[in-house]
């Protein structure tokens, strides 16, 4: 049991640097509390993004959080994968630049696993290679599909009723 | 294995008639106002794939999934879900193209599900999706919330996710 | 003090309707669950959007919550006001339809008491009358001022070190 | 009465050396990338206002809000902020026009307040704050990540929210 956890975690804190530095330019790594009793300790996330000295993912800023958090799940997929993945408004406390680097990895690895992600920014959405566009009318959700995100005319509310 | 499709008949906002969302390979994003509907079409994709919990439904009660959006239809006596998979990398342990999941939740709260059209077991379901990697065993759907939830795990939780997925 | 409180109550709902209406055209108040005993039960919000059927806000959307809960509070703010206000990104679950709304409410209320919110998004900050930058510096965060939001251009990330 | 200034030294990412952020009147807008110190500054005016839990101002422990940003300089002893108040419409029970309400945290977790540059008792300053509906008794600064917090209150705590409040 021992065993298969150390092999997990290692790979997983492997994918996660790559994919934090990918994201920030900084790092980010996994650290356990105490190697002596791993199942009774827990697991730090550290971070030390680009002019910042390292410190504790519980204590960096809102947005960070959010990176730090999806480092750490990307990762986790990376190392146990799946044919899709659906993410929903996970960028909402990103700002432009970062959420841009998030759309740019989740594009990148939709060449293996199928990605569908909820998002209200344009910039992200642009990164897409399809879009679905989903509005009310007379109180239930309709559907539009789009090739490409540059055709996007979501209709705000079709008349009511 | 990719979801090709996702169709819904009385689910939840998405309406009491059939509604087919067509779904490409690759990165797929899904926009839209405030309401619109667009969590409701992935908790629909979970419901499909055998979700049994109304909160992580976001509703307070199985029953409550059934389309109840309109004053003068009658509301709809069941709440269906089809999820159409290309199949061709045979990821799925069938022998086609082409698999269909579907589920059905009837008024009394009871689920029929069926596979390719023929009625099939929760459980059968379960395993075959499992055997494919599909299953939201939890990482794969990160839902609306869920990413701040993440990031405010302590050491000890962050341990026990590992030891989860293990 | 039960007076004191039902009428603290009254005044809360009375503005929670003018609120919600103004950003969402559709209709919300508050109901006592129990009239009888009000000090052992609870106090729903309910909604109507447009086009919807009436509905409990704990069954609304994630943006729908959040405009629950700013008019919830924006009620409360106004029946025991302050000086002054502070909303660290209260509008990252919101579109840019609601966003705006919720700025033109911002602006409105701006005249009796300062408003000072944390953004990222455009459509809010252009409403605001007064900007502050903040971006970090060699290891620490630095101001920079506007005299309108169309001025801004924050340097992403200044040389570092 | 409103908010004309905020100044630091040594608070959070707000910087070893002292830090002057003027405020209008009116509707105020920060804004800046992620990381950048817009939650820190807010975390100030709390501080000032005589925020004492760690966890709301999202610090282990109070001395942990000195800064420690830089490797080369030596961290500063204390963190202090200043906020300047237009009291011209004399809400602060005060007979001026301008009011400086100050504290500084010395590294071994101790405050010293001071009122126009005159040392105070904390307990002066809350008063004075509560006469003039200043003090954060909970609503009038909505820090992040409490407005999905607010939206999940059940009944009950919508309740107890308005009975705080009388
Ligand atoms: N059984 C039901 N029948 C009809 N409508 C329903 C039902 N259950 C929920 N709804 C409605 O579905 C609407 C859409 O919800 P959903 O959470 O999918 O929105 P969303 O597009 O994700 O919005 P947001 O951007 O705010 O997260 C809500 O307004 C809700 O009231
Ligand atoms: N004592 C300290 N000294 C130096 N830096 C600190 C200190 N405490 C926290 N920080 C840093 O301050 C930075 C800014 O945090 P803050 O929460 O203010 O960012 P923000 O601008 O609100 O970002 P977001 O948009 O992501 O919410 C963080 O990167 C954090 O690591
Ligand atoms: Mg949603
Ligand atoms: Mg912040």
């Amino acid at each position: 049991k021992h065993r298969v956890f150390m092999d997990a975690f290692e790979r997983i804190d492997r994918e996660l640097r790559v994919i934090f530095n990918k994201i920030t330019e900084g790092s980010g790594w996994l650290e356990i509390e105490n190697q002596d009793a791993i199942f009774d300790s827990g697991i730090f996330l550290m971070t030390q993004f680009p002019g910042k000295l390292p410190r504790d993912s519980s204590s960096v800023s809102g947005g960070e959080k959010t990176i730090c958090a999806l480092s750490f799940i990307l990762a986790i997929q990376a190392v146990f994968p799946s044919p899709f993945y659906v993410f929903d408004e996970v960028d909402a406390h990103l700002d432009s630049k970062y959420s841009g680097k998030l759309a740019d990895i989740l594009a990148e690895r939709s060449d293996r696993s199928q990605i569908i992600i909820v998002s209200l920014k344009d910039n992200v959405i642009a990164k897409a290679s399809n879009v679905i566009g989903v509005y009310m009318s007379q109180g239930s959700s309709r559907i539009l599909r789009y090739r490409s995100a540059m055709e996007i005319e979501i209709p705000n509310e079709q008349p009511q009723q | 294995v990719y979801l090709r499709k996702v169709e819904t008949r009385g689910f939840k906002s998405l309406g009491a008639k059939l509604l087919s969302t067509p779904v490409e390979k690759g990165f797929v994003a899904i926009t839209g106002p405030n309401g619109s509907g667009k969590s409701n079409l992935v908790d629909a994709i979970l419901f499909a794939l055998g979700e049994n919990s109304a909160k992580t439904l976001r509703v307070p009660n199985l029953s409550a999934l059934i389309y109840d959006g309109s004053v003068e239809e009658q509301k709809p006596s069941s709440a269906k879900v089809s999820l159409q998979f290309d199949n061709s990398d045979r990821r799925i342990p069938i022998d086609s193209d082409s698999v269909t999941l579907s589920r059905e939740l009837k008024q009394n709260g009871e689920s029929i599900y069926s596979l390719n059209g023929k009625h099939t077991q929760r459980n059968t379901l379960s395993d075959l999706l499992e055997n494919a990697l599909i299953a939201s065993r939890g990482l794969n759907v990160v839902l609306q919330g869920m990413i701040t939830r993440i990031a405010d795990l302590v050491p000890d939780e962050k341990r026990k996710l590992i030891e989860q997925m293990v």
